[in-house]
């Protein structure tokens, strides 16, 4: 089992939190940002990874990933188990660091006293004033479906605070074992030396684990796209199963302006594609057979008379384009 | 963009990750600088392209003609840099990756 030893943990992790005076103040909008839970105190740790690595570069826990994992409180045969499900691990991410960050209720009498006046609650005083309780902290590990409760990984013995606050231990060697095993799914459970009537109440503040690892395949070609691109940007058919949530309610801003108007072809005016009626063998010219207003080759107007009717001729006739006798002559004679 | 320069240098691009839909799961940053590369690679190249020594070879074969076809060396990211993105995984879980190449540092004829 592990004594309770002061964990080696990565020290942007230990940052984050010792320096924390108020766990729960909130760094600002991204971490409300979050939506649900925005304040619990994984995110605002989170975020603070983050800061400090576009800030300053630093590469936390001296890899380029951090995942975290929040808990899932659930009362086994009278105990509270929170349950953590590592699966959205990737097979590339080599584990450099794991710590189980939890929050510790103040545990001295005059501590308990000012807890038992806030809570006004008669039955608080009862407990006994005497030494704190040692409590235990149980790891276990366990496949997907398996009812069992899981092989243990690791006992940790806590030595009670002065003042609550949250605490973190490195559990490196618990997460390697267990995902070595294949089990990803870990449980962890806070168990009083000795034995305390009642259920213990879970700490309001869920507690939560992070893994620092190393993730060999993110300087891939693409490696954005793997994590990133959840749905085909053009999809074809409906979006696969896993696809955004709202895909179809496309929240983007089309930026396409409208074509404006019908669109213009290049056909030549008058010359158009009409069928030459079936008739005799021999070959006639297209062109003799399609009424055009083209057909009778005028002379050359001068020049200022030609500007003046090409723009009547553009008033007149805007939709249909219009072409210099040249390139008239041209197509006839094609 | 009209008044951008002919050679090979880098221009300004703002990625809003809104714009290609991945801002439901993005957390941090919301946008950010991307940059592109884009210009000629014409022969004589300048230093300021930093050509490679084949995209100099390259170019003075294209321009001798000795064989036909050759295209003129691209203008593409020379060093680029990293991005921290903050996003919730599948699980809604909080994760925070660093990925290489995201944006331009300088652009060089290739």
């Amino acid at each position: 089992s592990h004594r309770a030893t002061a964990w080696p943990a990565p020290q942007s992790s230990a940052d984050g939190l010792v320096e924390d005076k108020d766990p729960q103040r909130s760094p600002g909008d991204a971490a409300t940002a979050l939506g649900p839970g925005a304040q619990d105190m994984v995110a605002v740790h989170m975020f603070r990874l983050y800061e400090k690595y576009s800030r300053r570069g630093a590469r936390p826990g001296g890899g380029n990933t951090v995942r975290s994992f929040r808990a899932r409180l659930e009362v086994v045969d009278q105990k509270a188990l929170y349950f953590f499900n590592l699966t959205s691990m990737q097979d590339s991410e080599m584990i450099l660091a794991a710590t189980f960050h939890f929050y510790s209720e103040p545990w001295w009498p005059w501590a308990r006293e000012a807890l038992c006046k806030r809570s006004k609650n008669a039955s608080c005083r009862l407990f006994s004033t005497g030494l704190p309780a040692r409590h235990h902290l149980l790891f276990h590990s366990l496949s997907q479906n398996t009812a069992t409760q899981g092989l243990l990984r690791g006992a940790m013995a806590l030595a009670p605070p002065p003042r609550g606050l949250w605490q973190t231990k490195d559990i490196s060697p618990i997460v390697k074992a267990a995902r070595r095993d294949g089990e990803l799914l870990l449980s962890a459970q806070l168990e009083a030396a000795k034995k305390e009537p009642g259920v213990r109440r879970p700490s309001p503040h869920a507690p939560y684990i992070l893994i620092y690892a190393n993730d060999l395949a993110i300087s891939e070609p693409n490696s954005v796209a793997v994590t990133l691109q959840r749905y085909d940007p053009f999809p074809a058919g409906d979006p696969e199963p896993g696809a955004a949530p709202n895909s179809s309610a496309d929240p983007r801003v089309r930026r396409a302006t409208q074509a404006s108007g019908p669109l213009q072809d290049n056909e030549l005016p008058g010359l158009d594609e009409r069928r030459v009626p079936a008739h005799g063998a021999q070959h006639h010219h297209e062109y003799e057979l399609w009424p055009s207003p083209f057909q009778a080759l005028k002379t050359r107007p001068a020049r200022k008379e030609r500007r003046r009717k090409g723009q009547d001729l553009f008033v007149a006739s805007s939709q249909v384009l219009n072409f210099d006798e040249k390139t008239m002559q041209k197509a006839r004679r094609k | 963009q009209w008044n951008e320069p002919r050679i090979c240098s880098r221009r300004y691009l703002k990625v809003d990750f809104a714009d290609i839909g991945w801002n439901e799961w993005i957390i941090s940053p919301k946008s950010f600088d991307a940059y592109y590369c884009a210009g000629a690679c014409e022969f004589p190249m300048p230093k300021i392209v930093r050509p490679s020594n084949h995209a100099t070879i390259q170019s003075i074969v294209r321009a001798v003609g000795i064989v036909p076809g050759i295209p003129e060396p691209c203008c593409i990211p020379d060093k680029m840099n990293s991005l921290g993105v903050l996003f919730l995984d599948e699980n809604q879980n909080v994760v925070l990756k660093v990925y290489p190449n995201m944006s331009v540092e300088t652009c060089a004829c290739r």
